[in-house]
């Protein structure tokens, strides 16, 4: 879930 | 990183850095709305809030630091610059942009991903984000004439809006559980707007007349 969570996007 | 995803960042990248140029080079900003400019600095603030605590990739941080350097850089020229802020076209831009943040505030309180101030804001910036082009288009549609400035900075915001949901949908197929709701539907609204710009762009372009937009 945190992964999910971590926003990679621009 | 996926092709998709860099060619939207690069085309996302030279909408603002072309019009912070050309703002910078013909000391004018006709036709550029300062409420959409506002808004996109706002929309890169409340989403760059991690920038220094949550290292994603030097790519990533660059790319965040020339997104907040450029947007508010066209802001000041807008707003302070003492020749370029007086061909801002104030009357025509009138768009109560206040009308946009608020509900884009109370809807990230209510659907956000974590409640928490971070993750607040950055559904925050994702629905601003949707809608922040919105003065701009009306002022378009104001003014009338949309000379290559403003045309080809909406055109290529709506090109990286483009790239981002073929991103999504490759994404969705190449990572497993890979589903964020909230920036594809609000992706998808934001893309929507611009559509019916770039219909207009095209045709006008393939018949080779001005852009006119319909009143």
């Amino acid at each position: 879930k945190s992964e999910a969570l971590e926003h990679d996007e621009l | 990183m996926n092709l998709f995803r860099l060619a939207g960042d690069m085309t996302h990248l030279v909408s603002v850095v072309v019009l912070l140029l050309k703002i910078h080079t013909i000391k004018s900003c006709a036709g550029v709305s300062l409420k959409t400019q506002e808004l996109y600095a706002l929309v890169f603030a409340a989403r760059y809030l991690d920038l220094f605590v949550h290292f994603v990739s030097l790519y990533n941080t660059v790319m965040k630091l020339v997104f907040l350097a450029s947007s508010f850089s066209i802001v000041w020229y807008m707003r302070k610059h003492k020749i370029v802020r007086r061909t801002y076209d104030r009357e025509h831009d009138t768009f109560r942009h206040h009308f946009i943040v608020l509900p884009c505030l109370v809807l990230a309180l209510l659907i956000n991903e974590r409640f928490t101030f971070r993750e607040v804001m950055w559904a925050f910036s994702i629905y601003l984000e949707a809608v922040a082009i919105l003065p701009q288009l009306v002022l378009l549609q104001r003014t009338r004439n949309i000379d290559n400035l403003t045309g080809q900075y909406v055109f290529f915001l709506g090109a990286y809006r483009v790239l981002y949901i073929l991103n999504w949908i490759y994404r969705y197929f190449t990572e497993p559980h890979f589903v964020h709701w909230i920036s594809w539907i609000a992706g998808i609204v934001q893309t929507v707007l611009y559509a019916d710009f770039f219909y207009y762009y095209i045709i006008s372009w393939k018949n080779n007349v001005k852009l006119e937009l319909p009143a």
